[in-house]
């Protein structure tokens, strides 16, 4: 195992093995802070991971930051690693962080599809979705940013099988879904859910099963409005605010939208950067840079989360 | 390994209803050969579809016919990841 994550190598796409293991010596690095919390396994039986930030207390208010339910969206596990090594090296030292997490707990997933990411490295680089046999087809996985249940199965995600949309044939039917389902249940005190995609430079808050608008409308707009004024400070990256229906499409049985209904207001979704003409292949050299400006944005948010209980 | 050799990245930036509409008979009527990077038919942001080599002319014909403005944002998908692969085995050693 690394000797300590200074060796790591943020700057470059990582295989899982190789993202779990850093995950290790960050957690070896910093025993008093983190804690790998093992959520429960994928359809091929790969362990999920969540890396728990906790100064102590018992079911403190928390705030779940998840990377690359969409497996090719690399930049994003990418930015995750980066980011779970700045929140742990600002811990003690940033004021603000510190502060954080002396009354929040936070959980960052780094590679929340971890079978589909594996299968980006090994058979098909474009792979999005799960890698779950779907019965009836030769089509094989399912849309998880469709499987939730908010809307499930309503417009803006597909069923036939072949899809990227694909909403799989019940609500929780990927176990991807169900094990962050039944921690979040579990847990009962979430008071932000932070899912991160890519790309379109897009911040983005419920609903996108529907166009209406959500009662906290107006709140999160100008939480989101503020925090992409942090982000955009770093190296003028222009993103968008508004309703995932609204600034994108309708899109049914998303993880925000049902972490709101359940009661967690302050639940966003960034699509992060490609400021250029890459896609989904976005050179590594700009991992750090959206890292960094993600994080501006990122801490915005928990702050705001932090001074405004609920 | 599934390889991407000569598939191209269309960006397309749609002006009106009409383009809108014809976006959305392309990706009903190829049956979920093309894989729509950025999703969202709207005039504000453009919309990326990966084609692969063999329906890039009938998809480039279609878009002409339609009159829908489109650039070739990446001409060849594989080269990429070629690029992607070397250089992750490059930072690996």
């Amino acid at each position: 195992m690394e000797r300590s994550t200074k060796s790591f190598n943020f700057a470059a796409y990582h295989d899982l093995e190789t993202l779990y293991s850093f995950m290790d010596t960050l957690v070896a690095s910093h025993p008093n802070l983190i804690t790998k919390v093992h959520i429960g396994n994928s359809y091929e039986n790969r362990p999920m991971y969540a890396l728990k930030f906790s100064t102590g207390g018992v079911s403190r208010p928390a705030i779940w930051v998840d990377a690359g339910i969409h497996s090719r969206e690399w930049v994003t596990q990418a930015s995750a690693a980066w980011i779970a090594n700045q929140i742990a090296s600002n811990y003690g030292v940033d004021p603000s962080v510190t502060s954080l997490l002396g009354q929040m707990d936070i959980y960052l997933m780094i590679v929340t599809n971890p079978d589909g990411y594996v299968f980006t490295h090994t058979n098909n680089r474009m792979w999005r979705k799960t890698r779950s046999v779907n019965s009836g087809s030769s089509c094989r996985g399912v849309d998880p940013n469709r499987n939730w249940d908010a809307g499930f199965g309503g417009p803006g995600a597909s069923k036939d099988p072949c899809s990227e949309s694909y909403h799989g044939p019940y609500a929780n039917s990927e176990v991807e879904v169900k094990n962050v389902v039944d921690l979040i249940m579990g847990h009962g005190n979430f008071k932000s859910f932070i899912s991160i995609h890519s790309y379109s430079q897009l911040l983005m808050y419920p609903y996108g099963y529907t166009c209406t608008d959500i009662p906290d409308k107006s709140e999160l707009h100008s939480v989101g409005t503020a925090a992409i004024k942090e982000l955009t400070s770093l190296y003028n990256t222009i993103y968008q605010v508004g309703s995932i229906c609204k600034i994108i499409y309708q899109a049914s049985g998303g993880s925000i939208d049902w972490t709101y209904n359940i009661g967690i207001k302050y639940s966003f979704a960034f699509e992060l950067r490609d400021t250029g003409y890459y896609g989904f292949l976005l050179p590594a050299n700009q991992i750090i840079p959206t890292a960094e400006e993600t994080w501006l944005g990122l801490k915005y948010i928990m702050e705001y989360v932090c001074n405004h209980p609920y | 390994e599934e390889l991407f050799n000569g598939a191209q990245v269309l960006r397309i930036h749609v002006e009106s209803e009409d383009h809108i509409q014809a976006l959305k008979e392309l990706e009903e009527d190829v049956d979920s050969v093309l894989d729509f990077w950025s999703h969202g038919f709207s005039t504000e942001r453009p919309i990326d579809i990966r084609v692969p080599h063999t329906n890039l002319s009938a998809v480039k014909d279609f878009l002409k016919k339609n009159n829908v403005p489109f650039t070739v944002m990446i001409n060849n998908v594989q080269e990429l990841l070629e690029r992607e692969k070397a250089e992750m085995v490059s930072n690996a050693k």
